[in-house]
């Protein structure tokens, strides 16, 4: 251990493990964690050069390797895997960090499928995508339409006389682009389109499209698909295209466990039109954890070299402080350190309250699910920008290493500044979020009680209160 | 004579910043529809207010979580509690001298009320100093996932960074394409 950063832990005035065991929700989980790490470290199988040092083509199959590796040795895991967390754990390590080709399978096919799909259905396609006989993807954003899905212009008109929908992109601008794993390596998609039946327009929802032959990955008649080219980052995800021409899919693939259409072609509507959505929210929820997780790693890049680095002289002829020393240092560093924590504890409260609003949604009770997306959309939409930023205040704080791919800045900064504008972008969530507290203002002056994120707003105080 | 390192001073504050910044946000819509503009045109045109609105509805909301948080810690024990709420007080005043200005706007805040706020957030670098490569150990980002010569664990930065070097591709041969082409100009 480098003696100065030693000495630094040796100076702390608190028991770190009891802090580690506060952030990781208990020893327990904590130590399957450090198992799990330990697992990967040892394992041989995931010994590589750094992905820095890999073409765009072979950190794909680098990513490919190990995800498919990592499928390959779960049942081996035991009882280190006792719920989803301990999994997205294992793959983080196994994939470095990095957005791998399964994530979108993992983190948003399989959810979907569970929330919006109906008993028959999730029975159907849930045990294919958990054993991996079939890989998914998430087909929302389009070409031309991001963050406003009612423009998306996919559509899916119903054939009562077959009894399916009929897929098409009827425009360059409708071609879904961006999904991860859509280019390559997925072999369906939930796709969102415009659904019409008996020459109606229902708007969007979510059908289960199989892109890909089973037999030789060849893709289907109306279906093309492709990897979408370099990127800012994400060089191990081909995030692709998807073009369908008059592409046919069963009835039973529109996912129903809200809205559904029978046979003859008559429709009926989901209790609340938001809930086609509410895997975005869930990914929002996520993306505030993802923010968290990713200041907190950039602080701990920055700080830990602030320590290891020494610089110029306080005064002359005296030994160079270590970076850390210089108040200007701690005054870029300590508030996004004390960000990491703000927003570590966030993240908490955010899973929490998707957690409990999602009991109530399936016990039918729709009355949070508004407050629910102004608070993902609003925490979504700051933790994310604030972090992105702080990415780069941490990288510049690391001087002319900050630059180089070995400070792993580059990396960390683009794998994670995507999530500023997917999921959507940030400003129009942060517009979404002030309807809802207007909405909320306004339903005060009617009397309304405001839930709870909201309460606030019902305050009668004045400035002078403080 | 404020206290700004009182917990429920700050809470006050923020909460006061965004109630009145969505009051603001709200009763520019409110006008554009006295003047006969429909909610979706009045909403357009107080776009601005309105995310200056949400940003600080979400960091009041991230603020009085951290709080909360720390005040449901019943059993951490008394050294760490120190810690953390040292976190969660600079994190917050770090934030009124950010956003300042929308601070002093509602009078809120004086200029000598922000004087006195960034000095504390100074003088409070120290304490946060002596525990701040235990505070990102405490995460536990192997070196794996941080991928990070800088960020390593054991801190032996120069010689990894001098291994990571001898990895370039470029490092491969001595000689490079270089020298054929300087041949040919």
């Amino acid at each position: 251990i480098n003696p100065d950063l030693q000495k630094e832990r040796d100076a702390a005035t608190f028991d770190v493990e009891e802090l580690s065991v506060l952030l990781h929700n208990g020893a327990h989980e904590l130590e399957k964690k450090r198992k799990l790490e330990e697992l990967v470290r040892n394992d041989p199988d995931y010994k590589s050069l750094p992905f820095d040092f890999l073409s765009r083509e072979a950190q794909y199959e680098e990513g490919v390797r190990r995800s498919t590796i990592a499928v390959a040795k779960k049942d081996q895991l035991g009882s280190l895997i006792e719920n989803h967390g301990d999994l997205i754990t294992y793959n983080t390590h196994v994939g470095r960090g990095k957005a791998g080709p399964f994530n979108l399978h993992t983190g948003m096919f399989i959810p979907t499928l569970v929330k919006q799909g109906s008993p028959e259905q999730v029975a159907k396609w849930l045990p294919l995508s958990e054993n991996y006989q079939i890989v998914g993807t998430y087909a929302q954003t389009e070409m031309g339409h991001g963050t406003f899905l009612r423009g998306l212009e996919t559509t899916a008109h119903y054939d009562p006389h077959t009894q399916e929908f009929v897929l098409n992109s009827p425009t360059t601008t409708s071609i879904k682009w961006w999904p991860g794993a859509l280019g390559k390596t997925s072999t369906h998609a939930v796709v969102l389109a415009q659904l019409y039946t008996l020459g109606k327009c229902h708007g969007i929802h979510a059908f289960v499209v199989q892109l890909r032959s089973l037999e030789d990955h060849k893709s289907l008649p109306g279906i093309m698909v492709g990897d979408i080219g370099p990127k800012f980052g994400y060089g191990a995800n081909d995030n692709g295209f998807l073009k369908l021409s008059n592409h046919r899919i069963p009835r039973e693939n529109m996912l129903m466990k809200y809205s559904k259409v029978a046979p003859d072609g008559s429709y009926s509507k989901p209790p609340k039109s938001t809930l086609t959505y509410g895997t975005m929210t869930f990914v929002r929820a996520m993306i505030v954890r993802g923010s968290a997780q990713a200041i907190a790693q950039g602080a701990t890049i920055a700080i830990r070299y602030s320590a290891v680095r020494r610089q110029s002289e306080m005064r002359p002829g005296e030994p160079e402080p270590q970076v850390l020393s210089y108040p200007t240092q701690q005054y870029k560093l300590f508030p996004l350190l004390c960000a990491a924590y703000a927003f570590h504890f966030v993240q908490v409260k955010m899973i929490e309250a998707y957690s409990e609003v999602t009991e109530l949604v399936n016990k039918g009770d729709f009355s949070r699910t508004q407050e629910l997306h102004a608070l993902s959309s609003g925490l979504k939409a700051y933790t994310s920008a604030i972090s992105n930023t702080g990415l780069e205040v941490c990288r510049t704080s690391c001087g002319g290493h900050g630059y180089s791919c070995a400070s792993g800045f580059p990396a960390l900064y683009t794998n994670f500044t995507p999530s500023v504008t997917y999921e959507g972008e940030n400003t129009v969530l942060l517009l979404q979020c002030a309807r809802y507290l207007v909405k909320c203002t306004r339903d005060l002056r009617s009397g309304a009680k405001l839930p709870g994120s909201v309460a606030y707003l019902s305050c009668g105080c004045d400035p002078s209160s403080i | 004579g404020k206290d700004f390192t009182n917990v429920k001073t700050l809470d006050s504050l923020y909460k006061q910043r965004a109630l009145g910044l969505i009051r603001f946000a709200s009763g520019k819509v409110d006008a554009s529809m006295d003047g006969g503009m429909d909610l979706v045109g009045a909403l357009n045109e107080s776009s601005v207010h309105l995310v200056r609105a949400a940003v600080a509805h979400s960091h009041y909301f991230v603020v009085r979580n951290f709080f909360e948080k720390l005040s449901k810690l019943t059993s951490t024990s008394q050294l760490l509690m120190e810690v953390l709420h040292q976190l969660s007080l600079f994190y917050a005043l770090d934030g009124v001298a950010q956003h300042s200005g929308e601070f002093l706007e509602d009078g809120l805040l004086s200029g000598e009320d922000v004087k006195q706020i960034r000095q504390l957030t100074v003088e409070m670098l120290p304490k946060i100093r002596v525990n701040a490569v235990a505070l990102v150990d405490a995460f536990e980002f192997g070196d794996d996932v941080l991928g990070s010569v800088l960020g390593r664990y054991d801190g032996n930065v120069y010689e990894n960074l001098f291994k990571w070097a001898q990895d370039s591709p470029l490092n491969k041969t001595d000689v490079s394409v270089w020298f054929v082409m300087w041949g040919k100009m």
